[in-house]
């Protein structure tokens, strides 16, 4: 379908939803919820911790459980959701 | 299901709630209802009980605030994080609290109560009808005072219903001023002010005088948003101004240019560039009913399922019909029991005067009054069934009813008794017609019915027919080989749309206007330049692919992408 026109991304005054990496977005969202939390408390080193805190997510949002950052993965950390940890802290 | 660490869990069944303050976004009164339906939700399956409380402690104290609202868990602004709540015990446990950044309806966009006026507080019918106009919003049109007003009915011009809308001119929320009205202009701290403003709050939320001095009288009141408000940014409340100039362009509505994250948004004033005020632009919102009951589910001892389509499921999603998931369910029994004494009941809505979008419509003992027609069931021909079939040839209004057309049949859903009804052979009803029709329109002035089938088009007026006439007697070029949709545009005119161009039809003249044809993708951003079926059904523009729709609306935003099978056929 037709792509607006355009590319200019401009910093909206009083915007708190900051232009942010997907990395940056889904250490954020990891953390915020509780999964890396509760992985690194494990004693993980924090390479494997991220690829399994991402599985956890994965686990419980119902998303193949790749460990990756996957397109599927990114766009459910995007989506409206409950504030509360989904892993209990 | 899951529950929280320990189990946690109230140790008395007789649960009492307070509401703390409201949302500018929904009349009180409708805010008291979604909750209350919210609770319900859960006493339904269980054995307890909830009791609003107006003053004191309750166990879980409800409030709506934004970003930083006093406790160790701000909110991110619009969208993200909806709200939040805390599991069963004492202090700030139970509690539940809700973004006041995000847009807070029932789901279907603005739910706009009126006061005054003839209608008996119903709600706003958008999109009505007012001097032939249709308006999806509420509007000062035709008023001297400035009030905002809709109807609330589909046609005003017909039924004369019509109510205020909210606004600061009518009343105001909470404060000390027993809801009464603003007062403009209204000195505080020595200076005019001739709107709400946020001045003098660190919570953002938008306040103004009930007399013409703040300093001298202290009287005030909070504003209620307008349904043409902006949410977010730095100028929440206020109405988008259309035009306004971004970057040197000028635009006449809410746009994604300059965000990454793709949110349709407006300047308040005439000139991003020069003042930097914006919003976001008013949306579906999200379901106050279905946010709370999920939010409720945590006060209660829930933690999050894994389910998907559980309540409790951490994410998001509006459903019409809610019903609680059997997960959910389970997981409430665990903790507290099945309900004892009389079988569980669905949840039904505590009793208003008026319909909500979130709550079942349909009207079980309403009969359809044309009793001739067949009406389609489960043992149709299969290839008659239109709920099996992906795509039509056209689609289309004639006379109020969405009519979909496919192989020499029809089906029409009746607006009035949202049933479908067929088929219906093609050429019983238009004689003239071939079995295939490209695109199908109504002339809203004369009642006229245009049907396109290849390069050619035929005009009926009731029963009498002309035709088959060639497209290039329209001026359409001959390059056309069929005429894929239809948009009524004012009186008169009409867009017909073939491949990624579009033509404007003079129906009087019967000629195609000069400057034409455009690309659709000039004009309608966002929808596929490839639809099978265009058409205007209730004040928006529907673009077909396949078996997806994509809506938009007057203000040439896409507000929904859906199924045609599901929302417009309302096939199980």
């Amino acid at each position: 379908w037709t792509i607006p026109l355009k590319s200019v991304f401009v910093t909206f005054p009083g915007d708190i939803v900051k232009n942010v990496t997907d990395m940056e977005l889904a250490e954020n969202y990891l953390q915020r919820f509780g999964y890396m939390e509760s992985v690194k408390r494990s004693g993980f080193q924090p390479v494997v911790s991220a690829s399994k805190a991402l599985k956890r997510m994965q686990r419980q949002m119902g998303l193949e459980e790749t460990g990756e950052l996957d397109p599927a993965t990114l766009d459910a950390m995007k989506r409206p959701r409950c504030g509360v940890p989904d892993v209990a802290n | 299901y899951k529950t929280f660490d320990g189990d946690l869990k109230w140790d008395h069944h007789d649960i009492t709630y307070r509401i703390l303050n409201y949302s500018p976004d929904m009349e009180s009164s409708l805010i008291d209802d979604a909750f209350a339906r919210a609770f319900k939700v859960w006493s339904a399956v269980t054995p307890l009980s909830f009791t609003r409380l107006f003053d004191g402690t309750a166990d879980i104290m409800i409030s709506f605030g934004k970003k930083d609202h006093g406790d160790p868990y701000p909110f991110d602004g619009k969208d993200g994080l909806l709200a939040h709540a805390y599991p069963p015990g004492e202090g700030l446990q139970g509690d539940a609290h809700f973004d006041d950044d995000e847009h807070w309806t029932l789901g279907r966009g603005a739910v706009v109560k009126t006061s005054y006026g003839n209608a008996n507080g119903a709600l706003c019918h958008f999109p009505f009808i007012f001097e032939g106009k249709a308006y999806t919003t509420c509007t000062t049109e035709g008023r001297t005072d400035n009030l905002p007003w809709c109807g609330t009915t589909e046609d005003y011009d017909k039924d004369k219903k019509y109510g205020f809308c909210p606004s600061e001119l009518l009343y105001t929320i909470g404060g000390n001023s027993d809801g009464k009205q603003c007062v403009f202009p209204f000195v505080f701290l020595g200076k005019e002010y001739n709107s709400c403003t946020t001045e003098g709050r660190s919570d953002e939320y938008r306040w103004c005088a009930t007399t013409d001095n703040f300093d001298k009288d202290k009287k005030y009141g909070f504003c209620p948003s307008r349904d043409t408000a902006v949410t977010g940014g730095n100028a929440e409340g206020e109405p988008c101004h259309f035009p306004f100039v971004f970057l040197g362009k000028e635009y006449d509505s809410c746009t994604s240019e300059g965000r990454a994250d793709g949110k349709l948004w407006c300047a308040t004033t005439a000139s991003y560039d020069q003042d930097q005020k914006w919003g976001f632009c008013p949306d579906q919102g999200y379901s106050l009913f279905l946010v709370a009951a999920h939010e409720f589910g945590h006060a209660l001892g829930l933690d999050h399922s894994n389910i998907r389509e559980a309540l409790m499921y951490p994410m998001y999603s509006y459903v019409e019909d809610f019903s609680l998931h059997e997960d959910d369910i389970e997981g409430i029994q665990y903790l507290y029991g099945g309900r004892t004494g009389p079988e569980p009941t669905t949840p039904q809505p505590t009793p208003t005067t008026t319909d909500y979008p979130d709550t079942d419509e349909t009207d079980e003992t309403e009969e359809p009054t044309e009793p001739t027609i067949t009406t389609t069931t489960p043992s149709v021909d299969p290839t008659l069934d239109a709920c099996k079939l992906n795509k039509f040839d056209t689609i289309t209004v004639i006379e109020g009813d969405l009519h979909f057309f496919s192989n020499g049949h029809y089906w029409k859903m009746s607006s009035k008794h949202k049933k479908l009804m067929g088929p219906f052979v093609t050429s019983e009803t238009w004689p003239k017609l071939p079995a295939s029709v490209d695109s199908a329109f109504e002339d809203l002035l004369t009642k006229k019915i245009y049907f396109f089938s290849g390069t050619q088009f035929w005009v009926y007026t009731g029963k009498d027919a002309h035709g088959p006439r060639s497209v290039e007697k329209l001026g359409l070029p001959n390059s056309v080989q069929k005429v894929e949709g239809a948009l009524q545009r004012g009186k008169g005119k009409v867009l017909l749309f073939s491949g990624e161009n579009f033509w404007r039809l003079d129906v009087k003249a019967q000629k195609i206007d000069k400057g034409y044809p455009r690309y659709i993708d000039s004009v309608f951003g966002g929808v596929p330049n490839d639809a099978h079926d265009v058409f205007l059904y209730k004040g928006h523009f529907y673009f077909c692919r396949e078996s997806f729709y994509w809506r938009m609306n007057p203000r040439r935003q896409v507000d929904r992408v859906g199924y045609v099978k599901y929302d417009l056929l309302q096939c199980p």
